[in-house]
């Protein structure tokens, strides 16, 4: 599982 | 993209137009709270500054726009429209919630995914998110008599994040996506909605006024 930093949600 | 994502998002969307139906349509608003308001003003903006500097989104950026261009509309309503502004309930919205705004930066400060201007003010903006509703129970309590919208409001308020929380479950399982400021920030947003739920569905099922202890 990775801790992503884009965020894709709102 | 997945259900519970797109039905929270709905329904985000749905208890800001409550809001603002209310606010136009009574001329008043009275029973909500300027300052859970301006919080949603600073959530948003300090949340989607990314508008600028990220690609934008067919989905994303329509609702980043209306969410700051309506936050703002509403406060704009609360604050200098000349009706609107005299049923502002200004001596029971007492909570103090610049004390919110301060220990959210500080956590922003030392808990981010990545430790860069954007990022810190999107924890900022997550953390104060979690928090904002406060002043707004807390204004709730006071009321004698919460009008239908006003509850509405606030209950659809507390479903999206709870629907997120949702959305976060399916894609652990189905994405194996792991975000633990959002998920630990949304899981004490929605506590803090629980003993609104209760009444609200109390009071919704035995049909009658809602009211808070």
């Amino acid at each position: 599982a990775d801790q992503e930093a884009t965020h894709d949600e709102l | 993209m997945n259900a519970f994502r797109l039905l929270a998002d709905l329904t985000h969307l749905l208890s800001i137009i409550i809001l603002l139906v209310k606010i136009r349509t009574t001329k008043s608003c009275a029973g909500i709270s300027l300052k859970t308001q301006d919080l949603y003003v600073l959530v948003f903006i300090s949340r989607y500054l990314d508008l600028f500097t990220r690609p934008l989104s067919l989905y994303n950026t329509p609702f980043k726009l209306v969410f700051l261009a309506t936050s703002i509309t509403i406060v704009y309503y609360m604050r200098y429209h000349k009706v609107v502004k005299q049923t502002y309930n200004k001596d029971s919205d007492t909570f103090k919630h610049y004390f919110l705004i301060l220990p959210c930066a500080v956590l922003a400060f030392f808990i981010n995914p990545k430790f860069t201007f954007i990022e810190v003010l999107w924890s900022f903006s997550i953390y104060l998110e979690a928090v904002a509703i406060l002043p707004q129970l807390v204004l709730l309590q006071s009321s004698s008599n919460i009008d239908n919208l006003t509850g509405n409001y606030v209950f659809m308020l507390g479903a999206y994040r709870a629907l997120y929380l949702l959305n976060w479950i399916y894609r652990f399982f189905a994405e194996d996506v792991v975000r633990w400021i959002p998920w630990i920030a949304g899981l004490v947003q929605t506590a803090l909605y629980a003993d609104f739920f209760y009444y609200y569905i109390k009071s919704w099922r035995n049909n009658e006024r809602l009211k808070l202890p």
